[in-house]
């Protein structure tokens, strides 16, 4: 996944995402790509979800899929989640789970939460940095005032740290792919050099939802494991989502 | 590049989306809080059921071919179901709304639905 939260020179806010899953779990030799992206791509759709008549939240889902992995509230925040690979993982909250152990949150059903719930940027961060989870992650966060986005980067029981805008030392994005950002990717996996490439080189006055667009249909930002593109502006209150290919030459991860 | 990572120049005029690497757009679907938490998914997972099924049957495929004596699946089915009873409302009910429109087993329902915290074994 790759998950960024850029804000331009009039102190607007957008987020967006690249969602990519389905690593290993099997190979279709004959389309060249991995088979599950391919069966989750038909499933992907935008909800509205209503409360009187009245949206509460937008999301894109995989339809069957009742937690939330990209999501805005109109004009409060935007959330999307990235996975974060600990050895301390899920599979531990799991069996915690079954064992009694249920202090824990699932991630996407924290994530819905959220969403549903919080009435703020700073309560959703709140939430998302303390609440107590079966898997870590990492929270990509945008809000609607300038300077509002960070990643919050989780272990299962802890927040790590918390990476903000900060305009004046010239950090108008955040970008968050599966990796602490105060780490090197691993060189196998490397999509974020070539994500902040693209990013610099746009520059903060030219960002825009079309120029995100592009950023995110980079190779190998762009890849076999990628079954959505999302495109969130909070002011607006728009979410767009487009189902992706990646051609060849193109990169299975 | 033509070697891996396939590295190339920051695209340009991607949007609006055409072009190879668009596969299509995303369909609306409003989700009403405010009815029964077994029932706000119907009309989406009466839209989406086939693909739904499709999606769990090429999982249990993988399933099969790890491990082709079927206890895997037969462990999703028997075991994850009773957990859905686990889980804070409303999303046990949501479930359980989703397995009955769509046909697909509970368990695997709720597999699908805690696959992130499964992924990472």
């Amino acid at each position: 996944c790759t998950s960024l939260v850029a804000e331009d020179k009039a102190g607007k806010l957008y987020h967006a995402r690249n969602l990519d899953f389905g690593l290993f779990l099997g190979w279709d030799i004959k389309n060249n790509s991995w088979m599950v992206p391919e069966y989750l791509k038909p499933l992907t759709v935008n909800l509205d979800f209503q409360r009187n008549n009245r949206t509460v939240f937008k999301s894109t889902n995989f339809a069957g899929y009742v937690g939330v992995l990209t999501g805005m509230k109109p004009g409060t925040f935007t959330l999307t989640m990235n996975e974060r690979f600990s050895i301390d993982g899920g599979y531990i909250g799991i069996i915690e789970w079954i064992l009694g152990k249920r202090s824990g949150v699932w991630m996407s059903f924290l994530t819905r939460s959220v969403l549903e719930n919080a009435t703020s940027y700073t309560q959703a961060k709140d939430q998302l940095a303390n609440t107590e989870m079966l898997a870590p992650a990492y929270f990509i966060l945008g809000g609607n005032q300038s300077g509002e986005g960070c990643v919050i980067t989780r272990s299962r029981t802890a927040c790590l740290d918390i990476w903000e805008l900060d305009l004046k030392r010239g950090r108008w994005y955040v970008l968050e792919t599966n990796y602490d950002h105060w780490k090197v990717p691993l060189f196998l996996d490397d999509r974020r050099t070539p994500a902040m490439k693209c990013m610099n080189l746009t520059t903060q006055a030219k960002i825009s939802l079309e120029s995100i667009y592009d950023i995110l249909s980079t190779k190998p930002v762009l890849n076999k494991l990628t079954t959505y593109t999302s495109l969130m502006d909070v002011s607006a209150g728009t979410i767009e989502s487009y189902q992706r290919n990646c051609p060849d030459p193109c990169m299975p991860w | 590049q033509f070697v891996p990572p396939y590295t190339e120049d920051c695209r340009k005029g991607m949007y609006p989306p055409t072009g190879p690497t668009f596969k299509g757009s995303v369909p609306w679907y409003k989700i009403n809080l405010d009815s029964a938490p077994r029932k706000r998914w119907n009309q989406l997972i009466n839209d989406k059921k086939v693909e739904l099924t499709n999606l769990i049957q090429v999982i249990k495929d993988l399933a099969i071919d790890f491990f082709p004596s079927g206890k895997l699946i037969e462990l999703v089915d028997k075991g994850l179901a009773p957990l859905v009873d686990t889980l804070p409302s409303p999303f046990d009910e949501e479930l359980k709304g989703i397995a009955d429109v769509s046909g697909v087993p509970l368990g695997e329902i709720m597999l699908f639905n805690i696959f992130y915290e499964v992924f990472t074994v």
